[in-house]
């Protein structure tokens, strides 16, 4: 038996909407410890790496590891059902063929069953070293949305330079060249605010930025958004989901020929 | 010129 409630069912809405752009289905592996999915892009340029931990959920049970290959848009159909502020609970029977997602209105006064089809999918699971990174930068994650949309618009490709002083993200193409520096800052307010820089070596590196956009679908799961670069390895851009875990997408890299 | 690498140029499979 595996049952999973969270009475903040945004959050599971934000989740689906930070990954569907990515992803057409993908498998959800229930655990004792909690739902982990890992899957590539259709075209393996990107990895997305999500984590809800068990305790992280106002009740969680498993009994048997599951895991429920979903199809997203439908789970995302299923998702647009839910209120904002009602109560999710998702569960399946072991070895089960259907999920059921329960949505409960505040006041209990209204209960929906949902049952959606699981799907049999290829389980391929990537092993991802522990990297120390040359660079690890936080900042806003609507200024790196920001910056990426606004960078989009001159090529496809943006390159993420970073030194002590800051951060330069810059592309360039036919209409001309863009270039964007942020300093870390110095004092602020408040620290969803901060740019922070912890740099071992100057790093920089090329990405395509379909996919920084696609990563910035991630946005309303985390006022911060870190990145973790060294040379010639994937980019980690890592979004913290409250208290509960955090959603990675890594990026190879464009390189050199 | 650049090209795109690929991640499972850098993460191997389980």
């Amino acid at each position: 038996m595996f049952e999973a409630r969270l009475v903040q069912s945004s959050i599971l809405k934000k989740v689906l909407e930070a990954i569907k752009e990515l992803l057409n289905e993908a498998t959800f592996d229930c655990s004792d410890s909690g739902i982990q999915l890992q899957a590539m892009d259709n075209s393996h340029v990107s990895l997305v790496s999500l984590n809800l931990r068990s305790d992280g959920f106002d009740k969680y049970r498993c009994d048997r590891n599951l895991s429920m290959g979903i199809n997203l848009a439908s789970m995302s159909k299923i998702m647009k059902c839910a209120g904002n502020d009602d109560v999710l609970t998702m569960k399946a029977q072991d070895n089960a063929d259907l999920v059921t997602f329960m949505f409960e209105s505040q006041n209990q006064e209204k209960v929906m069953d949902y049952e959606m089809k699981l799907m049999n999918l290829d389980q391929e699971h990537l092993g991802i070293p522990e990297t120390d990174y040359s660079c690890v930068i936080k900042l806003p994650s609507q200024e790196f949305a920001r910056i990426v949309r606004d960078l989009s618009q001159f090529g496809e490709s943006v390159v993420i330079s970073c030194t002590k002083e800051g951060i330069k993200f810059s592309a360039g193409g036919d209409i001309g060249n863009a270039n964007i520096k942020l300093a870390q800052t110095s004092n602020v307010d408040k620290d969803e605010d901060a740019v922070t820089i912890e740099m071992q070596e100057p790093v920089s590196l090329t990405f395509a930025c379909r996919y920084l956009n696609s990563f910035a679908k991630a946005t309303p799961l985390s006022p911060q958004v870190q990145l973790s670069m060294s040379a010639d390895v994937p980019l980690v851009v890592e979004y913290k989901i409250g208290d509960i875990g955090h959603i990675r997408y890594y990026l190879a890299p464009k390189i050199e020929d | 010129t650049m090209s795109q690498k690929n991640i499972l140029s850098f993460f191997a499979k389980k």
